[in-house]
């Protein structure tokens, strides 16, 4: 499986629609502090059907829309599309080009679409179940995860094992 | 299950200790053992590891570099058992130096070959050993912004200051 | 002990908006206050943090680095009140940005006059502001050991690699 | 008041006894990761007065002492001394150099000095008790004390400000 794109509108400081694309090998994500460098990895989170607003850095889920700034004002939605080749078949679907679409209204109404389609957000997280990131992965790594590995918060080394085996 | 488990702890343990050596030296040796081996499925699990020539008591005696390879070796021998499609890594490099940046970068271009990575960082020798960036951006907009970096353009910058 | 705990309050909170404007930049805004202005002596204090332009709810809000910065913002403060006679930081630039380091820098080399300060550090523009280095290694003896670093000896040593 | 040198010995990885002088200004102390430098910063503490273990980042007292390789073994005592020039009279004494030293056995016992003469801890705690410098000082920082800040753990913004006031 092969991750293509990843497309940003409304999320976290991304008010602008931003598009990334991604190849084979390695990508740098680089720039000052504050630019917005780990709310794409929230981003990533978020689309693949992060719940706990915890791991997202916010107190709630309404925290993750764009809030506004001096001069722009903030936005009513936020939306995340992740779009991948189903190379090797990893995902369980019978599609080539796969596209998972989130969306999170400030009303609380979230809408997510697979390839379009609307699903639930159940359909999502199933989808990545057993690839290695899905939620809890041990495959999307910051220092506040290395330190809970090394402190065994909450049985973290344990919930590591049991999302590989 | 509880076979399952083992199995799977065994293999993540062998992983474990290759990919530790890889990253350390050698002659620096680690483990992973359960603490509870008679009750695998609730088990704690220890950590163990012994750079040359030290004798450190638990883990938490050893430096903040090496705690940090520590932990991103068993990452590592975790993802080798089922290896992600991608990984994602916010950082973890700031407390390694130069020397632990250059192998943690070296086993990435290895299983950059199964996957893809994406490096969030603000060290020179990690964007050296990136194969694209993206620069983020922000200004005074509050509003995050994203160019394509051009690794030479940034060499030359680079020189300049 | 209330008035002198609001007396020293208020020159802190002072100096903390002067010390963020020096180490973020100008239009960002700071502030300190207690939660129970009434009850100053067991009251939780308060830290507010907006860089230009962005509208963070919390300094959970904000980055690593711009926590990190806010943080040592802080941490000024409260030694302009009262300065010791030396400052030790270890390895508190790793979340920073080459910006941010240098301000980080600057801001120490001003209350270098008035205090020694002592910087552990894994990075090279730190090391070039310092003053004179002292070297720790270790090889594979378990055992440290001390040489004082000559910086130009480091710099012909970096441009080979 | 100026730091003038620091000397140890026996103390985690320092097994040889090992000298640094100070100079007024700043001075960078580096190094690759595990060689010791962190441990130069928990000899100063120590010296200093620090009680609490876990701000020296262990488990007991005993595990400051050099605990011994494969090729060497492990020491009997640690000790850290640290000299000032007492310039200002920040220093409540009327020496111009103070030299503060910390002896600590396997056995359990330590033993305090101040310039030569046997003394209690508590003499030497409050020699650097209105100097910024004394425990939980806002003077040596790490980035474990940039989190505590942020998360206001365990109050610890209010014991720094009282520490200052
Ligand atoms: N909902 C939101 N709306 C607007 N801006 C937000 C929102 N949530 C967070 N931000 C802003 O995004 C910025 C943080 O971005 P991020 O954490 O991605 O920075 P970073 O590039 O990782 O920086 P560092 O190098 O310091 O880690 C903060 O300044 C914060 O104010
Ligand atoms: N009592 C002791 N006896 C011998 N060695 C010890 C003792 N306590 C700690 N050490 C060793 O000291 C080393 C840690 O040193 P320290 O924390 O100072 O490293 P550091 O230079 O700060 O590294 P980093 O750059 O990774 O932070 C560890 O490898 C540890 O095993
Ligand atoms: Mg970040
Ligand atoms: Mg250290």
């Amino acid at each position: 499986m092969q991750l293509k794109s990843l497309e940003i509108y409304g999320f976290k400081s991304f008010a602008d629609k931003t598009k990334f694309f991604f190849d084979k090998g390695i990508t740098g994500v680089v720039g000052p502090n504050g630019c917005g460098k780990s709310n794409i990895v929230d981003a990533i989170r978020w689309a693949l059907g992060e719940q706990k607003t915890k791991n997202l850095r916010s107190e709630k889920m309404e925290n993750i829309i764009f809030n506004g700034t001096e001069k722009r004002k903030r936005a009513n939605f936020a939306e995340v599309s992740l779009t991948f080749e189903n190379t090797k078949n990893i995902l369980p679907t019978d599609y080539h080009t796969v596209t998972i679409s989130r969306k999170f209204y400030r009303s609380g109404d979230g809408e997510y679409y697979l390839n379009g389609v609307a699903c639930r957000l159940k359909d999502i997280q199933n989808l990545f179940l057993d690839t290695g990131i899905g939620s809890d992965s041990y495959a999307i790594i910051e220092l506040k995860m290395v330190d809970e590995i090394l402190n065994d918060k909450e049985n973290s080394r344990r919930n590591l094992f049991e999302e590989a085996a | 299950a509880t076979d399952l488990f083992n199995q799977a702890f065994s293999q993540i343990r062998d992983n474990f200790k290759k990919v530790f050596q890889g990253l350390f030296r050698e002659g620096d040796t680690c483990d992973l053992q359960l603490t509870e081996p008679s009750n695998p499925l609730d088990s704690k699990i220890d950590i163990n590891a012994k750079p040359k020539g030290k004798r450190p008591l638990t883990i938490n005696q050893l430096s903040g570099g090496e705690k940090t390879l520590t932990a991103i070796s068993l990452l590592f021998a975790i993802y080798l058992l089922k290896p992600a499609p991608f990984c994602i890594f916010d950082e973890v490099d700031a407390p390694l130096d130069d020397a632990n940046i250059d192998k943690f970068n070296q086993i990435i271009r290895q299983f950059s070959a199964e996957s893809q990575f994406i490096l969030v960082t603000h060290n020179k020798r990690t964007m050296a050993a990136t194969n694209v960036m993206y620069g983020v951006t922000m200004e005074n907009t509050g509003v995050s912004k994203v160019l394509p970096v051009d690794l030479m353009a940034l060499n030359l910058a680079d020189e300049q200051n």
